[in-house]
């Protein structure tokens, strides 16, 4: 079973 | 000088036109925990000034650690920082590295 935390990926914005 | 990391850099932003001009992803609790700088559009005041690269992280916007800021509260602090009328540049601390 896969026991490394994934965090999710980032949305991206335009400043 | 003896504050900042060794691989930090900074870089003070003249706001010469009317958008900064970049794009960033991350933030706390993301796979990116520091902003990165993804994308400079040309023509914007990030561009013209000719010193920011895509790949940098933001450790730094005007002296405010963006450390453990989730994305939307950095991106909010960037734009504050750009939208101000108090400073006519924005300093930012970058590192090339995670």
């Amino acid at each position: 079973r896969e026991k490394r935390l994934t965090l999710p990926p980032s949305e991206i914005t335009l400043l | 000088p003896g504050l900042l990391e060794p691989t930090s850099t900074l870089v003070r932003v003249p706001k010469s036109a009317s958008t900064l001009g970049i794009a960033i992803e991350g933030g706390a609790n993301t796979r990116q925990p520091l902003p990165r700088i993804v994308t400079i559009q040309r023509g914007g005041s990030a561009h013209n000034c000719g010193q920011l690269k895509v790949g940098q992280v933001i450790l730094e916007v005007n002296g405010i650690s963006l450390r453990a800021r989730e994305h939307q509260e950095a991106a909010r602090l960037i734009a504050e920082a750009f939208k101000t009328k108090e400073k006519d540049y924005i300093d930012f601390l970058l590192t090339e590295f995670n």
